[in-house]
């Protein structure tokens, strides 16, 4: 996956993500494709999440996924998760559950949980650090006014680090793949470097949706195990997702 | 082939908006889900459209766990011990979870499993 919250000059908040998913899950030798993501693609909805026929949030979504990995809560914050390995992964969170150990929670329904409820970025950034997880994870956070946006690495228990967008420093953007920010990515899955590349070539004065889409098609950004791109814009509450496909020559991930 | 090796890079690309060409492959569809239903009513109008494509994904990891797994073992673990952890997520997950099984007639272990894959995978 890769994400990213930008703020251009004039203050506006833009995120967007790539959703990958389904590496080593059966690799299509005929069509050159992984074969659970060209599954999941069919799977993509934007769904808008209604109370009192009022949007509460919006998302893009797998049909029969109930959690959320990309959403909006239009007007106050955009959150989108990338998948975070570590040897002291989900899996052992879910022996404990079994076990009776239950005070994490199960991450997607977190992310969800945050988008239905929480009612500012900094609730959510609340949220998204200090809660006890089942498995490690990225959160990306995008807010309403100038300088918010971060990424908040997290392990099953704690809150690693929280990377924000820091005018006095020059950063712009916040751009969080599937490695820990202050690590080197390892070299062949190195989309960060490029990713950033191109959020460099654009500048800030040009970044928009529309721009971040550029740089969210470049391979290897785009990569085979890519399923969907989402754009986001806090201020107008705009939500806008497509589906992907990577033709080659292309990074198989 | 040297530099088509992974991960095969490109020129920072431009001009990509509004969406087209190979690497664009269809606009995503839009739905609602009415958070004053109950739980195990939200999902059906998304289930009752995505009904194939959903049986179909689960179908392909049921292969990939009989891969794993010849003697199908794996799976019937799925199907017979995965439903009772459906008691155990929260609410309205749970309920959630209930209700896609039931429109999409998939069995609920392997809607369970499928809800929560991220755990499973992130070793």
């Amino acid at each position: 996956c890769t994400s990213v919250v930008a703020e251009d000059s004039k203050g506006s908040l833009f995120h967007a993500r790539n959703l990958d998913f389904g590496l080593f899950m059966g690799w299509d030798v005929k069509n050159k494709t992984w074969i659970v993501t060209e599954k999941l693609r069919p799977l993509v909805v934007n769904v808008d999440f209604r109370r009192n026929n009022q949007t509460v949030f919006k998302s893009t979504n797998f049909a029969g996924y109930v959690g959320m990995l990309t959403g909006i809560r239009p007007h106050v914050f955009t959150l989108t998760m990338n998948e975070r390995f570590s040897l002291d992964g989900g899996y052992i969170g879910i022996l404990e559950w079994i076990l009776g150990q239950r005070d994490g929670m199960w991450m997607s329904f977190l992310t969800r949980s945050v988008l239905e409820n929480a009612t500012s970025y900094e609730e959510a950034k609340k949220l998204l650090s200090q809660t006890k997880l089942l498995a490690p994870a990225y959160f990306i956070l995008g807010g309403n006014q100038t300088g918010q946006g971060c990424v908040i690495t997290r392990s099953r228990t704690l809150s690693l680090d929280i990377w924000e967008l820091d005018h006095s420093l020059g950063r712009w953007y916040v751009l969080e793949t599937n490695y820990d920010h202050w690590k080197e990515p390892l070299f062949v899955d190195d989309r960060r470097t490029p990713a950033m590349k191109c959020m460099n070539q654009t500048t800030q004065a040009n970044i928009s949706p529309k721009t971040l889409y550029d740089v969210l098609s470049t391979k290897p950004v785009l990569n085979k195990l890519t399923t969907y791109t989402t754009l986001m814009d806090v201020s107008t509450g705009l939500l806008e997702a497509y589906l992907r496909d990577c033709p080659d020559p292309c990074s198989p991930w | 082939s040297a530099h088509l090796a992974p991960p095969f890079t490109e020129e920072c690309r431009t001009g990509m908006y509004p969406p087209k060409g190979p690497t664009f492959k269809g606009a995503v569809t839009w739905y609602t889900v009415d958070l004053n239903l109950p739980p195990s009513k939200r999902w059906a109008a998304v289930i009752s459209d995505k009904k194939a494509e959903l049986v179909a994904m689960i179908q392909v990891i049921r292969d990939l766990a009989n891969a794993f797994v010849p003697s199908g073992k794996l799976i019937d673990i799925v199907d017979k011990d995965l439903p009772l952890l459906v008691d155990t997520l929260p609410y309205p997950f749970n309920e959630e979870i209930r209700g896609i099984a039931a429109v999409s007639g998939v069995p609920l272990g392997e809607v369970v499993l499928f809800n929560i894959f991220y755990e499973v995978f992130t070793v």
